[in-house]
């Protein structure tokens, strides 16, 4: 899967998945991808969410509206996605998964469960260039 | 201030990154068709065999397509699930959300949606998604994502049937086991 989230230059925040799912799944099976607030979100007022992993429980819990909501109460992209991450792993410590979080002024986290740990690729102006990133998992 | 604009992905995915980032810094498009443009070069470079055809079969050998874009400034979405047989699952999102006013459609019909706004209707299983079933098939269907069937999906293939006596046993537990890696995921 590939799930992404942008700003542009005038601020209008989008987000979306793309995937081909898990192998072997049973005929007709649907992971989060194409569900709003599980593969992604994107709310123009606080920013925007991608998720990608176990499709099948992250669906169960909305991981991507729930970081962008706890970006709403003050949070910062990185705590946001550990609270959506942890979330699920408490109810299935077995989870693997990660989300990447945007804020609408351009602040970006990431977050991760089960991965020896989890790269993201971003780009921005004062990066200058497309920068993979590295996180280790909660 | 620099921060923005800004394109973020999951995975190492650069290529993808890269055509985001002129899409929407280079090109002054809007944050949707930068994602748009991002998912689709994933979709195309069949990244890590996770995005777009030719990759993930299911039990039958089959790929489909999940993919959806969301617009953060009007809320509106458009996605596909189960898309059989149309390779550009992210730009038929963006269809369903500027040609519909539904959120999701599923399967041949998202595939006939697809026909009808223009998309070209062809496989998706190519002969490396095809040796990869194939191989599954002889690993007697393992992994799979059966509980409580017989016969016992964790040594045989199916066809199966419910196990009611195990059902009634083990009960609905939660999984105890992740297939999920950075190789397969949703």
């Amino acid at each position: 899967t590939i799930g992404m989230v942008a700003i542009d230059a005038a601020g209008r925040i989008a987000a979306g998945t793309s995937t081909n799912g898990a192998k072997f799944k049973i005929a007709g099976r649907v992971g989060d991808s194409p569900i709003p607030g599980a593969g992604a979100y994107a709310d123009g007022t606080v920013g925007a969410a991608a998720a990608t992993g176990d499709g099948d429980v992250m669906m169960r819990f909305l991981p991507s509206y729930l970081a962008v909501e706890e970006m709403r109460r003050g949070s910062s992209p990185s705590y946001a996605g550990e609270v959506a991450i942890k979330r699920i792993v408490s109810y299935y410590p077995e989870f693997v998964g990660a989300i990447v979080v945007l804020k609408s002024d351009g602040n970006y986290g990431a977050a991760c469960h089960g991965l020896p740990s989890f790269q993201f690729s971003v780009c921005n102006s004062q990066l200058g260039q497309v920068t993979v990133q590295t996180v280790e998992c909660v | 201030g620099s921060m923005i604009p800004v394109v973020i992905n999951t995975w190492p995915f650069t290529n993808a990154t890269q055509n985001a980032w002129n899409t929407i810094y280079f090109k002054k498009k809007s944050a949707l068709d930068a994602v748009e443009k991002g998912c689709t070069t994933c979709e195309y470079e069949q990244c890590d065999g996770t995005v777009g055809y030719g990759g993930s079969p299911d039990e039958n050998g089959e790929t489909t397509l999940d993919a959806m874009i969301m617009d953060g400034m009007t809320m509106n979405v458009g996605a596909v699930a189960a898309l059989r047989r149309v390779k550009s699952a992210i730009s038929v999102a963006r269809h369903v959300l500027e040609h519909t006013e539904h959120s999701m459609l599923v399967g041949d019909q998202a595939t006939a949606f697809a026909i009808s706004m223009g998309f070209k209707e062809e496989t998706l299983e190519t002969n490396a998604s095809q040796e990869i079933w194939e191989q599954w098939k002889e690993s007697s269907c393992q992994p799979n994502f059966w509980v409580n069937v017989k016969p016992d999906p964790t040594k045989f293939c199916g066809p199966y049937k419910p196990d009611t006596n195990i059902a009634r046993k083990q009960g609905n537990n939660p999984k105890q086991r992740s297939v999920f890696s950075d190789k397969n995921h949703d």
